[in-house]
């Protein structure tokens, strides 16, 4: 999904 | 995982490095801002809540406990260790003024009105400003050392590199996060004056000192 795209960052 | 992103990341890592060393080895904190590195660990803690919840990567996991647990070490060597060497006249930056302003802006721009997104997002904009003390230190005493300058060097060059990577994302994946985008350019912005600083003198040999 996207929030989990956004993260995926650190 | 593009290279911006990864030199970014190689980046805060280092960063994390250099501090814990020039604290262990020097066995001093002179010239670090305790109230930085309290931000940086609510900042860490706030973010990686997702650790419980959410497998990204083996990659991704390791990397948020190195820095969990690389800023407990720090302050644990500041606030115990050290505590003898920590300059607490100069670091006299009132952190509340970031914290509040962050929590009420969490509360009210946010991608999702829920406890781990809005603690996601406090998280993005109280890094965006949680060098400020440091900065303000730096300022008071006019100076920094060498490795210092080196540490926000590193750190101020892992958000720069991030926003070179999101500029790839955006063309290559049509990916793009605004509360990131938007906090981060913010927090390059902050380090600017000091890379101008960082690049004109301590590359040169010379220690890093403010004009009268």
């Amino acid at each position: 999904s996207d929030l989990k795209d956004a993260h995926d960052e650190l | 995982m593009n290279i911006f992103r990864l030199a970014g990341d190689l980046s805060h890592l280092l960063a994390i490095i250099i501090l814990l060393l020039k604290i262990w080895k020097t066995r001093s904190c002179a010239g670090i801002s305790g109230k930085s590195q309290v931000l940086f660990a609510i900042v860490y803690l706030t973010r990686y809540l997702d650790l419980f919840t959410t497998y990204i990567s083996l990659y991704n996991s390791i990397m948020k406990i190195v820095f969990i647990a690389a800023s407990g070490a720090t302050l644990y060597l500041m606030y115990v260790k050290f505590k003898a060497t920590y300059d607490h006249n100069h670091d006299s930056f009132r952190i509340e003024f970031l914290l509040i302003p962050c929590v009420i802006l969490a509360l009210i721009i946010n991608h999702d009105f829920t406890v781990m997104e809005i603690l996601w997002t406090f998280s993005i904009y109280l890094e965006s400003v949680a060098i400020l003390p440091q900065l303000f230190l730096v300022s008071k005493t006019g100076e920094a050392e060498s490795i210092t300058s080196h540490y926000l060097f590193a750190l101020g060059s892992y958000r720069a590199l991030y926003l070179l990577n999101w500029i790839y994302r955006y063309m290559a994946e049509s990916h793009y996060d605004l509360i990131a985008i938007f906090a981060g350019v913010v927090q390059t912005i902050l380090y600017c004056d000091f890379f101008y600083l960082y690049i004109t003198k301590v590359l040169k040999g010379k220690k890093l000192q403010l004009p009268a």
